[in-house]
């Protein structure tokens, strides 16, 4: 049996939100510790990496590892069914074909649950190494979102430079090219509005800005988000879910043969 | 721009 409440089932809208551009479907790994999802896009470019504590929830069950596979447009439409103040207890029998998510207004006046059918996926596994980061920058997701768009308009790649004095996002296309460089900000009491950066060695990559942007769907997640650079690795972008765990994506780099 | 690689010229599929 696996049975999970979240007191916000808005929290998960926003997961869902936040993949559903990059992934047609996942397979959710639920555990002791939680759930988790690892898939890679349809042209194996990036990966989406999810884990959601256990301890996250208000209520978590998990007898057995379970494996759900869920069409996540089919999963999106359930959500659509929820309200903002809604909690929603997602529950599964072992060895089941469906899953049920049950979603309660906050004083019980409303409670309404959806039975969806699981789909069996074969899914690849990527085995990620652990990486000494060159760079790491931390600065607001609002940000990123911002400098993301902004590029978008003028060129197909963002070439992302590292160096002490700070980080350069660059674009360059047919009516010309775009600059914004980002210096490291002193304001530490406000952890969540600076820009911080930790550098070993100077970096610059070339990245998708399509990617880029499908990432910067997670913005509503988190209020800071953190790229770590390394060269000839892909990039890794993090948003950490207050209480709940992470949403990382991975990027593979644009590299001259 | 260069070209794009794709996750599995860095990463093992397990």
């Amino acid at each position: 049996m696996f049975e999970a409440r979240l007191a916000s089932s808005a929290t998960f809208k926003k997961v869902l939100d936040a993949i559903k551009d990059l992934l047609n479907e996942a397979s959710f790994d639920c555990s002791d510790a939680g759930i988790q999802l690892q898939a890679m896009d349809n042209s194996h470019v990036s990966l989406v990496s999810l884990n959601l504590k256990s301890d996250g929830f208000e209520k978590y069950r998990c007898d057995r590892n379970l494996t759900m596979g869920m069409n996540l447009a089919s999963l999106s439409k359930v959500f659509r069914c929820s309200g903002s103040d809604d909690t929603v207890t997602i529950k599964a029998q072992d060895d089941a074909d469906t899953v049920t998510f049950m979603f309660e207004a906050k004083k019980q006046e409303k409670i309404s649950d959806y039975e969806m059918k699981l789909m069996n996926l074969d899914q690849e596994h990527l085995g990620i190494p652990e990486t000494e980061f060159s760079c790491i920058i931390k600065l607001p997701s609002g940000e990123f979102a911002r400098i993301v768009r902004d590029l978008s308009q003028f060129g197909e790649s963002i070439v992302i430079s590292c160096t002490k004095e700070g980080v350069k996002f660059s674009t360059q296309g047919d009516i010309g090219t775009g600059n914004v460089k980002l210096a490291q900000t002193n304001n530490f009491d406000k952890e969540d509005q600076s820009v911080i950066i930790d550098m070993q060695e100077p970096v610059s990559l070339t990245f998708s800005c399509e990617y880029l942007n499908s990432f910067t769907k997670a913005t509503p997640l988190s209020n800071q988000v953190t790229l770590s650079l390394c060269d000839n690795v892909p990039l890794v972008v993090e948003y950490q879910i207050p209480d709940l765990g992470h949403l990382k994506y991975y990027l593979a780099p644009k590299i001259e043969e | 721009t260069p070209p794009q690689t794709t996750l599995l010229a860095f990463f093992e599929i397990c």
